[in-house]
């Protein structure tokens, strides 16, 4: 069944949230200390640190705002180190 | 600023360009590398110095999707433009750039010298600023290339780790090359009033001139409003003190420091065709309440009472402007009197009596 549109989107922003955020607000393993297991943050805990960055309102939900900012050309260097 | 310590332990750097972009001229790439380390070494010791065989401090690569045994890969065109590694050995100080992605030595595509400067910084040690003025800042920008890119966040962030340049001249190097106003070919983007100021906006900057003490203020436009472009095209004082500026096809209100909510707005919203693109000049004349939109050789009118286009335009400028026959780059109105700019001249003009009174240098509100 063709997707309806508006779920098709849905499901593109969420792909595009969880890329963005594994990409740029994951914090990378120190390879000093291989081994270590870091706690995994939890979504929300990172989409507030991206929105905190950019200086969007700091919600937790990725509005529309948010999208927009994610959508926009950038670095490949994470914005958090590791 | 952020930083990855540590930074470089010497100041003395080599870098090797590893391969070319099909984009630009072999040329443009190697220049537009050498003008983006400049950026750097401009404000710090450092020195970089280009080999062309073997291992170099920072070693730089077009690459696409999975490149060699880079742990990051590219994304095909947009997204991620380029990425770098902080100093170190292996990878660390090396910088690759994402070859889907157009790139260009002016504002079409992705600027390579701008993009280069900013992934420098991160071979040099510095991570992403959440200073949307600062070349660090994650998301890329176009900023004209003949302006100087670091903003003073930057310029902190590096010399936190290496310092300034020795014998640097003391004056800021943040602005090392803001235009001189007095120079003889002195142009403007746009003007404005505000209340007893003239604004005169440029590129990035912005001069706060008092004519009636004829004190002048260099800064940069982000200072006051950072949410604006550079580049404004067209501003004006409408009568609600406001200013409005333009850029394109889209134009924003503030008041005060403060963008006006639901701006950005389309120029189409003020009444013009679809057809116009961008607003050369504009002027509210405080005396009829009516402001002239300036656009190639011919001009619309808008009542600002009714907030609505007058009928019967666009018009002719000359026909009735006597004597204004150029494009018009900016204008303002001071005592009555308007004064329409075009590159290095301007022109005061009499709207009452509809004639031009006389012809002067576009920086003579300068004290040259």
């Amino acid at each position: 069944l063709p997707v309806h549109s508006e779920n098709g989107n849905k499901e593109e922003d969420a792909k595009l949230v969880q890329d963005y955020l594994s990409k740029f607000y994951a914090v990378e393993p120190d390879p000093d200390q291989l081994g270590l297991k870091i706690n995994a943050e939890s979504t929300a805990e990172k989409l507030q640190k991206m929105q905190q960055f950019f200086g969007l309102k700091v919600t937790g939900k990725p509005d529309t705002e948010t999208l927009e900012i994610m959508k926009k050309p950038r670095c490949g260097v994470p914005d958090v180190g590791f | 600023y952020g930083v990855t310590l540590p930074g470089w332990r010497i100041n003395n750097l080599t870098y090797r360009i590893v391969n070319h972009t099909p984009d630009m001229g072999k040329e443009d790439v190697d220049k537009a590398i050498q003008k983006a380390l400049n950026v750097w070494s401009t404000v710090t010791p450092l020195i970089f110095t280009r080999i062309h065989e073997g291992i170099a401090d920072i070693m730089i690569a077009f690459g696409t999707k999975a490149h060699g045994h880079c742990p990051r890969y590219f994304d095909g065109p947009l997204g991620v433009l380029a990425h770098a590694f902080p100093p170190g050995n292996g990878f660390g100080g090396d910088v690759h750039f994402d070859e889907d992605e157009d790139w260009t030595t002016g504002s079409a595509g992705f600027n390579l010298f701008l993009v280069a400067a900013h992934e420098f910084g991160h071979a040099l040690g510095l991570s992403h600023s959440n200073d949307q003025r600062a070349l660090m800042f994650p998301n890329y920008a176009y900023v004209s290339p003949s302006e100087f890119p670091l903003s003073p966040d930057d310029i902190s962030g590096i010399q936190s780790i290496y310092g300034s340049r020795p014998n640097a001249p003391d004056k800021r190097p943040g602005t090392p090359t803001s235009p001189k106003t007095c120079g003889s070919q002195m142009s403007f983007d746009a003007i404005t009033t505000l209340r007893q100021e003239v604004i005169f906006l440029k590129g990035r900057h912005l001069w706060r001139v008092y004519p009636d003490n004829s004190e002048v203020e260099l800064e940069l436009i982000s200072t006051f409003w950072p949410m604006l472009p550079s580049g404004i095209q067209a501003a004006y004082e409408n009568m609600k003190d406001q200013i409005l500026f333009f850029k394109g096809n889209k134009f924003w209100v503030i008041s005060g420091y403060q963008v006006l909510p639901g701006y950005p707005k389309n120029i189409n919203t003020l009444g013009f065709p679809k057809c116009v693109k961008k607003i050369d000049a504009a002027v509210c004349n405080k005396n009829t309440g009516k402001t002239d939109f300036f656009i190639g050789n011919k001009y619309w009118r808008f009542d600002e009472n009714s907030q609505s286009m007058e009928k019967g335009y666009p018009r002719q400028i000359v026909d009735d402007f006597p004597g204004i026959s150029q494009k018009v780059d900016a204008v303002f109105q001071q005592k009555g009197l308007f004064y329409f700019f075009h590159g290095s001249k301007q022109w005061e003009f009499d709207p009452t009596a509809k004639k031009v009174i006389r012809e002067i240098r576009s920086n003579i509100w300068f004290n040259c």
